[in-house]
């Protein structure tokens, strides 16, 4: 099974959101 | 397979639209949301003393769970409609018709639940803190410190449960009991997800 929040780009927004990196509109 | 999510504006099923097209439209709703989560989680006195890997990891187990929480009120029992981030309310038989099923009745049996407590702002705010470091520690580095935080986010629920209504004993027993439940819908939630590839 793969990972179901690796689906929707999850680890991706929140690492940004938690070093404050906001400005990224890459997702 | 049509799919339909109340952060979508419109419910694939009904547009027509490609894949890649949906999933624009989602995460024009899904990022904000998230980043609104990680800065509520921020604020958590406590939190960021954890590693970055946990902080990762419980934000990764726990975003489905505080969302559902937050967007209780989108649930409407008692019209039996679902209002999209775009404002729009469709029906729970439409919803039914767009692969919704047992996660859309599931959603609407917690969000009346929930509703039934009549959660202060105050209450609501420190039981989605409490929700959040509720959510599963696989892969934690210190599960200790998760559970540590976890136990004093309760303490401060309790006391602020007891205090908002005295005379009613069990509503903090009832609002713990709203954990499994969350952590259920999590699970139907991660299934429906793996049902919807985005490549």
């Amino acid at each position: 099974f793969a990972d179901p929040a690796s689906n929707l780009g999850l680890e991706d927004i929140i690492r940004k959101a938690l070093m404050g990196n906001f400005d990224d509109k890459s997702e | 397979l049509p799919q339909a999510c109340p952060m979508n504006s419109h419910p694939a099923g009904r547009s027509g639209r490609s894949v890649q097209e949906i999933w624009e439209d989602f995460s024009l709703s899904f990022t904000p949301a998230v980043r609104e989560v990680v800065e509520f989680a921020k604020h958590i006195p406590g939190f960021q003393a954890l590693s970055q890997h946990d902080q990762v990891t419980l934000l990764k187990a726990g975003t489905f769970e505080v969302l559902m929480v937050r967007f209780a009120s989108l649930f409407n029992v008692k019209e039996q409609t679902v209002t999209f981030m775009s404002r729009t309310k469709y029906s729970l038989e439409e919803l039914w018709g767009m692969g919704m099923g047992d996660l859309l009745s599931s959603m609407f049996e917690f969000s009346e639940k929930l509703s039934a407590l009549q959660l202060s702002d105050e209450e609501l705010g420190l039981f989605t803190a409490v929700v959040l470091v509720s959510a599963d520690r696989s892969g934690m580095e210190d599960a200790a410190s998760v559970e540590q935080l976890q136990e004093t986010l309760i303490r401060a629920l309790r006391a602020l449960v007891q205090k908002t209504r005295p005379a009613e004993s069990s509503r903090f027993t009832k609002l713990l009991l709203k954990l499994p439940d969350l952590r259920t819908l999590n699970n139907l939630h991660s299934e429906k997800l793996l049902s919807f590839r985005i490549d």
